[in-house]
């Protein structure tokens, strides 16, 4: 599993649509003070599901909504869409002992959108029947995650509004869970050896 | 549970002595339960002697040493529940160039198997990138991402 | 006393936008004394805006933009009440090429009236040094000084 | 007033004697991480009387002896010696009202050490009669620090056992002080923005 894409609009200091794409292995994200780019780190983590503004340096949630410049309005809501590639999912397979022949669009069965009907066809790029009458597919998948000034806020999984408990179950099979030490903020590792002995039994209790 | 944890400490401070030596090329590490009895709530020291100094409090250790002891210990961590991928914001900052070739060294050993996205100002570090995005605000206050070309 | 005090944080206050602005290249900053009616305890807030940026939480500015917003504040205090030499240890490290260059000017302009010392990594830091010193640690755990020519 | 010499020896990791000269403006101190930058910073608070262990990254003030490595053994003390030009006293002049003829020996009597028969030749740069049989001197002045494993420690001032309390005197009247701001040590710049409200004043009481 692997991030293929990110697109940021509205979200800190992108108020027009940006389009990062990420091969395998390292991408670097570089420039000036100020520019933006822990800013784009911040709109991972936030598509992802982090619910503290804190992390994200902000007083409350709204703080990620471009706010305006010298010479821009602000805008009324951030949304940041961001594709993953490799998820591995389960099917239904057609020589199924149980003999259904459902598509592969099952794959939501197992992480039912708020709307069912609403399923879009998905890429499969990987199928092995396991002789029960399922297969083990990989696809891609794009989460998105909005927050209007109202407050009101919404995730999405291809398209489909879902709760955040779907995202984060699909992260979670896609083995990417809540992991604290996959994140290292700026300034973080600073404090790594300057933390009192409980703080640091936390980072290995997260990854027992 | 107690097993749980203990299998997970001791599977890391291998993992972290390990990447401690690769990054500072020799000396030891480790972490330590400070009270042994009770494993379910005891705090967690850490020990770093680089390669040639004498063991003492990680306090004393230099700027950059306690930089690349830390970065050790979330590598040792993440080896132990591998991530798909690691975003990590300039976490080189501190480091001089001989310490910046070993850092880079190891993530060349990861990326077979994790996405690395990192923040930078060192060129050392870009060099490594497959992708390079740059990020710039020629309007005040507002971001424009460029993909730049390597090589 | 509430007079000194109040003397003391006006005085600061005009000395952290002034060389907010040098370093910034523009913008806007200040202290705000969270509590008016009440000088004597009163904590204090810090306000700053980056040129052409819309006014925040400092909190939510980048690494660099805190670094040189927190040295506008020391510089500051420092102005109001000059010591005759000041050391500084890696202040330069979060700051990009342009900050470095403007921080450095800033130096240039004190360095009349006071003496530094500076510990840094940066290049162009080191350019402006009258004196340049190298320290070295060839026999492990074992440091040595070795003073270096400019140019 | 400026710096113009420090000596170290069995400080930290300066097992051996090292000596930096300072000029005017600006003196930088480069070299690899570890390598014994910071420590040389450490030297000139500690000699200036620095008491708290933990400013100086200790549990105890012991840590700042050199603790050995492997090659070497530890020292059974740390010695920093700093020697400092330009700093003013005062002196009474054979054309005072007073009719004394002190040599400028007798600065030293405004900060008496604690044998006031081994004074030592001073420099004296400038001389300002002030008619009332008083003139200002600009002279060097060499304060020390001695730290034993023993816990035994002694200050200094030109080669004199005095308290504490005599090099603090002395740096208060030289202009120097307990400054806060004027040593910004690693790691601290990133502390000030983040620190709380009440920690932010406290930064301009010092100054006040
Ligand atoms: N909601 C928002 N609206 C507009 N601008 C914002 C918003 N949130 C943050 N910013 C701006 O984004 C800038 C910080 O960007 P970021 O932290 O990504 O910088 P950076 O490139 O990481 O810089 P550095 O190298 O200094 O760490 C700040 O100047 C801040 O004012
Ligand atoms: N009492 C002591 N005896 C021997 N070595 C010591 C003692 N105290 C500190 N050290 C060593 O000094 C080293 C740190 O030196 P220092 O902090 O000056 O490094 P630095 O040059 O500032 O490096 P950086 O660029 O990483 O900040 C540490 O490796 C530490 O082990
Ligand atoms: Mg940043
Ligand atoms: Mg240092």
């Amino acid at each position: 599993m692997r991030l293929q894409r990110l697109e940021l609009t509205g979200f800190k200091s992108f108020p027009d649509p940006a389009d990062l794409h990420f091969d395998r292995g390292v991408t670097a994200i570089v420039g000036p003070n100020g520019c933006g780019k822990s800013n784009v780190v911040d709109a991972i983590t936030w598509v992802l599901g982090e619910q503290s503004a804190r992390s994200l340096r902000g007083e409350r949630m709204e703080d990620v909504i471009f706010a305006g410049s010298d010479a821009r309005r602000p805008t009324g809501a951030a949304e940041v869409r961001l594709r993953l590639t490799g998820v591995p999912g389960r099917v239904p397979t057609t020589n199924g002992q149980n003999g259904t022949t459902q598509s592969a669009n099952a794959v939501h069965a197992a992480r039912p959108p708020a709307e069912p009907g609403l399923v879009q066809p998905i890429v499969v790029a990987a199928i092995e029947a396991d002789g029960n009458g399922h297969s083990d597919v990989l696809r891609d998948v794009e989460i998105s995650r909005r927050l209007y000034r109202s407050g009101e806020s919404e995730y999405l999984i291809d398209g489909h509004v879902v709760r955040l408990r779907d995202v984060q179950d699909l992260l979670m099979d896609s083995g990417v869970g809540v992991k604290g030490y996959a994140v290292i903020e700026q300034g973080k590792i600073g404090q790594i050896l300057s933390a009192k002995p409980l703080e640091r039994r936390q980072l290995i209790e997260e990854a027992a | 549970t107690r097993e749980r944890f203990h299998e997970a400490f001791v599977a890391v401070n291998r993992n972290f002595e390990e990447t401690f030596r690769t990054l500072f090329g020799g000396g030891r590490a480790g972490l330590v339960l400070i009270d042994e009895e009770n494993v379910l709530e005891s705090g967690i020291d850490i020990v770093a002697q680089p390669p040639g100094k004498r063991l003492q409090n990680v306090q004393l250790l230099s700027g950059g040493e306690k930089a690349l002891s830390a970065m050790a210990l979330m590598f040792g961590i993440f080896s132990y529940r591998p991530s798909p991928f690691c975003l990590l914001d300039e976490i080189d900052a501190p480091l001089d160039d001989a310490n910046i070739g070993r850092f880079i060294e190891m993530l060349r050993g990861m990326q077979e198997r994790t996405q690395f996205i990192l923040v930078t100002h060192n060129r050392k570090t870009m060099e490594i990138a497959d992708r390079l995005y740059g990020v710039t605000m020629e309007e005040p206050g507002v971001s424009k991402l460029i993909s730049l070309r390597l090589n």
